[in-house]
């Protein structure tokens, strides 16, 4: 595998963002790109990271490989990186370590690390492709800012999408809070806009606890997707360049 | 309350 990243940020911010979720994963590399698939311990969140071979320039993998590697090592690693190196990623044939480069654009500075990997014999979850009854496109920092409200009053939010729009509402000991959306074009700033499709009502109840996890992805990207179908997993993607993505799946909670 | 689930009731596995 020779993989090339023009910016080191991209990884960093990942792997930040999935760090506190996740302890061990592998990195599944192959012609496609690096996918990464991983529960949390409790089996009520699942990560899917796709770095397609487009976000890389050049990318090479001649035999799919799959690096088990420990996040707190590789946050450790990546560290050393700035945001702005060159980050270039490399593994050999039957790997027990995967090698690391920086390199920072201006000055002739390169660093090198190899972490030693694992054997991580981690069950593969088929995703079904799902027909979502209902899509929600927002701001990140909005998203945030809602799991972050509803999260001081309870621990969970029923999430409601009608035709009016999309409601979040949490009860808790203190009192009871809500948020409604509606479907809103910022003519400005497309960035800002509120988008919902719908093609049937939903109602489903979530972990804020999970949610709030999920949000230290907002750095990623300026806009998340929220997909909900009623009993199944909530779905919040972070869109990547070149169609690299970092998914969240969350399971909801039934009964009230 | 509402009673928590886990992702594999709803993704098998393949």
């Amino acid at each position: 595998l020779e993989a090339r990243l023009e910016q080191a940020a991209m990884l960093k911010r990942v792997v930040d963002a999935i760090k506190d979720l996740v302890q061990d994963c592998n990195f599944d590399c192959n012609d496609s790109g690096i996918a990464l698939q991983a529960m949390d311990n409790s089996h009520v969140a699942l990560v899917s990271m796709m770095l397609k071979s487009e976000s890389f320039s050049p990318f090479r993998c001649d035999r799919n490989i799959a690096l088990g590697i420990n996040l707190t090592s590789l946050t450790k690693v990546l560290r050393a990186a700035q945001g702005d190196d060159i980050l270039t990623l490399k593994a050999e044939d039957a790997p027990d370590v995967v090698n690391l480069t920086f390199e920072s654009p201006e000055s002739d500075r390169l660093s090198e690390y190899d972490i030693k990997l694992m054997d991580i014999d981690q069950e593969h979850l088929g995703i079904p492709d799902t027909e979502y009854a209902a899509t929600i496109t927002l701001p990140s920092s909005e998203f945030s800012r809602i799991t972050r409200d509803l999260s001081a009053l309870s621990e969970s939010v029923a999430i409601e999408c009608t035709k009016e729009g999309v409601k979040f509402t949490c009860t808790g000991d203190i009192g009871n809070g809500s948020v409604s959306l509606r479907q809103h074009t910022n003519v400005e700033n497309d960035a800002k806009s509120v988008d919902i499709s719908l093609t049937e009502p939903v109602a489903l109840t979530f972990s804020l606890k999970y949610l709030v996890n999920f949000c230290k992805a907002a750095g990623l990207s300026d806009r998340v997707r929220l997909c909900l179908s009623n009993e199944v997993p909530l779905l919040v993607e972070y869109g990547l360049s070149n169609n690299s993505y970092l998914r969240f799946y969350l399971a909801p909670k039934i009964g009230d | 309350r509402p009673s928590q689930q886990t992702i594999g009731k709803f993704f098998g596995n393949p």
